[in-house]
């Protein structure tokens, strides 16, 4: 799992 | 996107829209906590290192670039401007906000999703951004006497956590690809209860149309 995924959010 | 998500995103900007709006039209920042205000630009400095290296949408670049600059104004007029800075309730916002600081610092640099700059930087930003409301909380609960607009505020920012939390729930279930983020998950509840005490109070001011007041 890519840890920068959840950084589409703000 | 969806529409928690959206929701959520549209509080936090009316937030932020409505601090300016009070210390740009009024001319004060009477009752804002400088340390709150001071924490935010660190977390979204922080968080939005990305900004320029790795594009996700025009929506997230440009409610970045708002983000930024919005806090960064903030800033600006109640250090400089020579009005508004009068106003600022100096005395009373004594929170020693450098302590949240170095704690989510280190945390960060222990409890992360890979050991690297950015994410160190961006779980760091996650950690402070939960407890980075306590010096306004603290503030408010000396002040007692909420005005308007700064009640308003802090109710935003709350009923955005809120709606985040109802957004990750939904993706959870929504989106196939989509993982568990127990460091965002923790850490948006935690400041999400931070607001509970208030939103009890600043409800039931709403409900029997009376100023907002908090007990001693």
């Amino acid at each position: 799992h890519d840890g920068t995924k959840l950084k589409d959010e703000l | 996107m969806n529409i928690f998500r959206l929701a959520g995103d549209m509080t936090h900007l009316m937030s932020v829209l409505v601090l300016l709006l009070k210390i740009h039209t009024i001319k004060s920042c009477a009752g804002i906590s400088l340390k709150t205000q001071e924490l935010y630009a660190l977390v979204f400095a922080a968080r939005y290192l990305d900004i320029f290296t790795h594009y996700y949408s025009l929506y997230n670049t440009v409610m970045k670039l708002i983000f930024l600059g919005s806090s960064f104004s903030i800033l600006w007029y109640m250090k400089r401007h020579k009005v508004v800075r009068r106003s600022y309730d100096k005395d009373q916002d004594t929170f020693r906000h450098h302590f949240l600081v170095l704690p989510c610092l280190v945390l960060a640099l222990l409890i992360n999703e890979k050991f690297t700059f950015k994410e160190v930087m961006w779980t760091f930003s996650i950690y402070l951004e939960a407890v980075a409301i306590l010096p306004q909380l603290v503030l408010l609960q000396r002040t007692r006497n909420v005005d308007n607009l700064t009640g308003q505020y802090v109710f935003l920012l709350g009923a955005y956590r809120g709606l985040y939390i109802i957004n990750w729930i939904y993706r959870y279930f929504a989106e196939p690809t989509y993982s568990t983020h127990w460091i965002t998950w923790i850490s948006g509840l935690l400041q999400t209860l931070l607001y509970a005490d208030f939103f009890y109070y600043y409800i039931n001011s709403v409900k029997n149309n009376v100023r907002l007041q908090l007990p001693a």
